[in-house]
């Protein structure tokens, strides 16, 4: 579980 | 993507075009808080910053440039183009209560201690209270057009919908977003008052009026 670098949510 | 991240941003979508096709038809920004409308922009272009930084999707780039464009264009036609129309006496919630401790929380409380995750943090937690001065003002006047109830029920579907995209993302993808997943549930329930009303009235072709 993690944050992810880039993020893809809007 | 999943369904609902899909049906999520289309009702975020939605709603910023209803808000603006309402204003341009009638020529009115009457019963809009203004205020809410500035958080947004200033939602936006905290959060958007990384178009400049990563490319994620033609989708992704997209979306945020209509997002910060939108709002934008929604901030200018209000205290612009139909500035005589906006109704700034009921506007009167005072945004620094939310921006001040958003912003030392977002220092406070983010993933990671840089510019831009700090800009991209106070931009989520600013983004579930950015709806207040809105539901203030409603308060205040004790009604909303119907055609307002749509793009507020659209708007706070969007957050809740990302609810079910998060739970979906944890069980399938090992996604979990702590800060996105506090503050969106935060801003979906500021909205359930509002919800229970849009079901109780508007859907059943009545107008919203709160009592005195």
């Amino acid at each position: 579980l993690g944050y992810p670098e880039t993020k893809d949510e809007l | 993507m999943n369904i609902f991240r899909l049906i999520g941003d289309m009702s975020h979508l939605l709603a910023i075009i209803l808000l603006l096709l309402k204003m341009w038809k009638t020529r009115s920004c009457a019963g809009i808080s203004g205020k809410s409308q500035i958080l947004f922009a200033l939602v936006f272009a905290s959060r958007y910053l990384d178009l400049f930084t990563s490319f994620v999707s033609v989708y992704n780039s997209v979306m945020k440039i209509f997002f910060i464009s939108t709002s934008l264009l929604t901030v200018y036609l209000m205290y612009f183009k139909f500035r005589a129309t906006y109704d700034s006496n009921h506007d009167t919630f005072r945004v620094e209560f939310l921006v001040i401790p958003v912003g030392g929380l977002a220092f406070l409380v983010n993933h990671e201690f840089s510019p831009l995750e700090i800009l991209w943090t106070f931009s989520i937690y600013l983004e579930s209270v950015a709806i207040l001065p809105q539901l203030f003002m409603m308060s205040k006047t004790g009604e909303a057009e119907t055609i307002t109830s749509h793009y507020l029920f659209a708007l706070g579907s969007y957050r809740a919908l990302y609810i079910l995209n998060w739970v979906y993302r944890y069980y399938f993808e090992g996604f979990f977003d702590l800060i996105a997943v506090v503050a969106g549930c935060v801003q979906t329930i500021l909205y359930c008052d509002f919800f229970y009303l849009y079901i109780t009235k508007v859907l059943k072709g009545k107008r919203i009026t709160l009592p005195a």
